[in-house]
């Protein structure tokens, strides 16, 4: 997308909410303290300072607006567009920022339909200041909404984004390019609330499994987002591996249709032919159209040609788009678009290097490399090949669900810990990231 | 792939027209677009939404359109216009 030439000829911005979300669960406190932390992720990092003013004339006026609102672009209730802003010129609305007042807009939540408030205002503030839509998967300037980005107070831009700021208004004059943003003294900044005010509904459920320390029945990408699946509970992971929430969600809230009973699933997988969804537990299986179970479901997984007793683990490989299923130290190949499994099949594990038998999950990842899980580790296999890449096992916890090394306790082992280490020893001391080298001018 | 549904063409073209993707409607000529131009449009949407370029309003195509999103477009006016000369 090509860039625009505008931008702003001043460097103090001022701001104001002019109407807040009517029938919302955020109160207006935490909609100003994620209007701050928003429009502060990129004063951080450039030379725009913004100050929140009273009256009608800051330059960013944030609403929150229903349907048609006269500016052009009306909005459409649930879903769809969910706001927009006005990109940096000379007319009254320039910088004007709008969000659809009929969204579900959440803050640490794990309701998986909300829409987290703190992430559309970051790319709406980018379009305030001047950046239009890119295509990169993971820049905030991606036009579709792909949930939470973490904890605004240490949210931290993808390095495409800050060096497509950088070159509208310069670096900050305290920022290296390449360091870490200083951490801030909390008093400075608006309090925002550990959680939303609703506190009853997300209370942990006595079942509710340790994230940090457990291994997990089942794993999927769907739809580009990675799904750990525990007992009645699942996590959710965004394409660019932000935890949706740190609370799981109801696998029965959510995954509508299968049987309330069902206190866990064995293995999911997204069907590369037509995207429906396969989830398998015991000699059985259900396919789902996006998160509603088809008619007909559920039928015995002799249909896959499988032989009774359930599967371990189920993934498609998009290398050679056929799905693999692995029981024990068995696996096998089976063809979606010819309905069959290939011939010769199933074959000893032992083909798969370095991979454990009697595995947890496994899933195909963006990075276009599989992931195999079991127990509290994890095991890449890379470009095509059937052997582990050097390092693996690593630890689940850790490097998909947000823990540390010691809330996790499990694979935590002195290598693995060193090999994080050195692996952000290498991120700091570089002085460029994708490719790009920054220089820094800001007199 | 099934053959999208006419309620799927319509929504398609609405939104290709209303993020940049195609350019707005011709006045004389009502709603129509010639396929290719649509084809080419739908290539477009793919390859900047991380789709495979089909240039068919598959699944995939249809699902990224129904999720939800900014309003502004992702393609300026004279982007579209200049693709359509």
């Amino acid at each position: 997308s090509v860039q625009p030439l505008t931008k702003w000829a001043k460097r103090n911005l001022s701001w104001r909410i002019r109407t807040y979300p009517k029938e919302s669960a955020l109160g207006h406190d935490t909609v100003r303290a994620l209007m701050y932390y928003a429009l502060k992720v990129w004063s951080d990092i450039t030379p725009l300072n913004f100050h929140e003013v009273a009256g009608n004339n800051a330059d960013i006026q944030i609403d929150f607006s229903r349907a048609d609102h006269n500016d052009g672009y009306p909005f459409d209730g649930p879903g769809g567009t969910v706001a927009h802003a006005f990109f940096p010129g000379d007319l009254h609305t320039s910088g004007d920022t709008h969000f659809d007042d009929e969204e579900s807009w959440t803050f640490r939540s794990s309701d998986v339909h909300g829409m987290d408030l703190f992430a559309v205002a970051v790319h709406e503030f980018g379009h305030a200041i001047g950046l239009t839509h890119i295509s990169d998967m993971e820049s905030i300037m991606r036009p579709y909404y792909q949930g939470p980005v973490g904890d605004p107070l240490k949210y931290d831009l993808p390095y495409d984004d800050k060096v497509r700021i950088w070159q509208l208004y310069g670096v900050r004059e305290s920022v290296s390019p390449t360091a870490k943003p200083e951490v801030s003294r909390a008093e400075d900044h608006p309090f925002l609330p550990d959680l939303p005010e609703n506190r009853s509904t997300i209370q942990p459920r006595k079942d509710e499994p340790d994230r940090c320390n457990t291994h997990f029945d089942a794993v999927a990408q769907i739809r580009g987002e990675a799904f750990f699946f525990k007992g009645k509970y699942f996590w959710r992971l965004t394409r660019n591996k932000h935890l949706v929430s740190l609370q799981p969600a109801q696998i029965h809230r959510f995954w509508r249709g299968l049987p309330l009973n069902m206190d866990s699933v064995d293995a999911v997988y997204e069907r590369a032919t037509d995207h429906k969804i396969v989830f398998f537990k015991g000699d059985r299986y259900w396919v789902f159209k996006d998160n509603n179970v088809e008619e007909g479901y559920p039928r015995p997984i002799t249909d896959f040609g499988l032989p009774l007793g359930g599967v371990d683990a189920a993934f498609s490989w998009p290398h050679n788009d056929k799905t693999y299923f692995f029981k024990n130290n068995l696996y096998w190949r089976y063809d979606d678009q010819e309905h069959r499994m290939d011939e010769g099949y199933p074959v000893e594990m032992t083909l798969w290097k370095g991979i454990p038998a009697m595995l947890d999950d496994a899933m195909g990842w963006s990075d276009g490399e599989i992931y195999f899980f079991k127990g509290k580790e994890y095991w890449k296999v890379v470009d095509s090949s059937m052997e582990v890449e050097q390092g693996y096992p690593q630890s689940t916890a850790r490097d998909w669900l947000v823990c540390s090394d010691m809330q996790s306790d499990g694979p935590g082992s002195e290598s693995s810990r060193t090999g994080a280490r050195s692996r952000h020893g290498q991120q700091d001391e570089s002085r460029s990231e994708n490719g790009y080298e920054v220089c820094s001018c800001t007199s | 792939a099934p053959t999208p549904t006419a309620e799927d063409i319509n929504l398609g073209v609405d939104w290709l027209t209303k993020f940049g993707y195609l350019p707005p409607s011709d006045p004389v000529s009502g709603q129509l677009q010639t396929q290719e131009e649509l084809s080419k449009a739908i290539k477009a949407m793919q390859e900047f939404g991380g789709l495979k370029s089909t240039g068919i309003l598959d699944e995939p195509t249809l699902e990224l359109m129904k999720t939800p999103r900014c309003s502004l477009p992702d393609l300026s006016q004279s982007e579209a216009t200049r693709r359509k000369r």
